[in-house]
C-alpha cells in the first residue's frame, strides 16, 4: 500500500509512486551516476564555484555531460541470465544473450533522449586467432521466434574496455514513449576464428526528459 | 533541524531562515544515496515598513505589497501585512535506489529558500 497521509503527498510531489519497499539489494553506484550527481549538486556546485572561476549556469532539464534534454537519468541492471561458458555451439557460433531491462518505473510522460546499452565482458587473454576484433549485434527478442531482425551491428576492437552501443535512433525512435520492458539478444562474433567472450554484466543508462518537472527559463532580472 | 524564532514567534522582519532536511528523519536514508539532506530553509518574520522595501539585492519589490503595509500601518484592519514568502528558490538532485534496484538520479526545481520577499 502507498505511504499514508503527508509522505504520500511529498513522494508524489517528488514524481514517485511510492517509497522504495525495505533495504534495497546492495549494489556498486556507477561511477558515471555519482559523476553526473556532483555536476548537478547545488551544494557540491557552491564547493566547486570556491574552486574554480563561474562557468554558464547548469540549464535545468539538460544534462550536460551527455548532451541531450533530461531531468531524470537511470542506471538499469539487466535481469537476464547469462551464458557462462563461452563455448560455440555445435555449428561453431558463439551463444547469444537475452537481456532483460525491467522498465516499469519510468512514467508514461517520461520522453526518452538517450539509450546507452554499456556491456562489460570478462576480460580475455589475448587468445590466438581473435586479432581483428569483434562483431556485435543486437536484436529485439519476441515471443515464439525468439530473436527479430538485427536492429544494428557495431565493430568491438578491444573486450578490455566498456563496449557502449547507442539505442536511440536505432532499437527506438526519438521522443517515443517508454516500453514498460526492454528485451534484446545480444551475438559477440570474433571477425577471425577465435574463442568466444564472456559477457560479464549489461547495463541500460536511459536519459528521459519529463515535461511536467520543467519550469520555462526564468527571465533574467531587468 | 530549523532556526529557532526570536523569542518564539515570528520574530523580526521578513528573512530566510535556517531548516535542515534530513533523509535519516523521514526514514528515507535506506534508498536515497545522496545526498544524506539538503538545506531547504523556510521564510518567517514581519511584513511591515519598511521590511516590504528591501534593499537593492532583494527581491523585488511588489507594489501591491506596499500599498499593503501602507493601509496596515495607516489603519489596521482584516487585510493585515503582506505575507513572507520564498521569493527565490533553486533546485537540488537526489540519487536513490527505486523499487526496480536501479539507481536514479532525478533533478527538482524549487527545492531550496534562497531569498524570501513579501507578498
Amino acid at each position: 500500500p502507498g505511504a499514508p497521509g503527508p509522505a504520500a503527498a511529498l513522494l508524489q510531489a517528488l514524481g514517485l509512486r511510492d517509497a522504495p519497499q525495505g533495504a534495497p539489494k546492495p549494489r556498486p553506484v556507477p561511477p558515471m551516476m555519482w559523476r553526473l550527481f556532483r555536476r548537478r549538486d547545488p551544494q557540491e556546485a557552491r564547493v566547486r564555484q570556491r574552486q574554480t572561476p563561474p562557468g554558464a549556469p547548469l540549464r535545468p532539464c539538460y544534462v550536460e555531460e551527455l548532451g541531450v534534454a533530461g531531468n531524470i537519468v537511470r542506471h538499469v541492471l539487466d535481469r537476464g541470465a547469462h551464458t557462462w561458458t563461452p563455448e560455440p555451439s555445435a555449428t561453431g557460433q558463439c551463444p547469444q544473450w537475452t537481456a532483460i531491462f525491467d522498465l516499469s518505473a519510468v512514467e508514461p510522460a517520461e520522453l526518452m533522449s538517450r539509450v546507452r546499452l554499456e556491456l562489460r565482458f570478462v576480460a580475455e587473454e589475448r587468445a590466438p586467432g581473435t586479432a581483428g576484433g569483434w562483431e556485435l549485434s543486437v536484436a529485439r527478442a519476441t515471443q515464439g521466434v525468439g530473436v527479430g531482425p538485427v536492429l544494428l551491428r557495431q565493430a568491438v576492437v578491444s573486450l578490455r574496455m566498456p563496449v557502449r552501443v547507442e539505442l536511440l535512433g536505432t532499437a527506438y525512435a526519438h521522443n517515443t514513449s517508454v516500453p514498460r520492458s526492454l528485451q534484446l539478444v545480444l551475438a559477440l562474433s570474433p571477425l577471425a576464428t577465435g574463442t568466444c567472450a564472456c559477457l560479464a554484466e549489461a547495463s541500460l543508462l536511459l536519459v528521459t526528459l519529463d515535461p511536467r518537472l520543467c519550469h520555462p527559463l526564468a527571465r533574467p532580472r531587468r | 533541524e530549523a532556526e529557532p524564532s526570536v523569542g518564539g514567534g515570528p520574530g523580526g522582519s521578513c528573512r530566510t531562515r535556517r531548516l535542515y532536511v534530513s533523509f535519516r528523519e523521514v526514514g528515507w536514508h535506506r534508498w536515497v544515496i545522496a545526498p544524506r539532506g539538503f538545506l531547504a530553509n523556510y521564510c518567517q518574520g514581519q511584513c511591515s515598513l519598511p521590511a516590504t522595501l528591501p534593499g537593492p539585492r532583494g527581491p523585488p519589490t511588489l507594489n501591491h505589497a506596499v500599498l499593503r503595509a501602507l493601509m496596515h500601518s495607516a489603519a489596521p484592519g482584516p487585510a493585515g501585512l503582506p505575507c513572507c514568502v520564498p521569493a527565490r528558490l533553486s533546485p537540488i538532485s537526489v540519487l536513490f535506489f527505486d523499487n526496480s534496484d536501479n539507481v536514479v538520479l532525478r533533478h527538482y526545481e524549487d527545492m531550496v529558500v534562497d531569498e524570501c520577499g513579501c507578498r
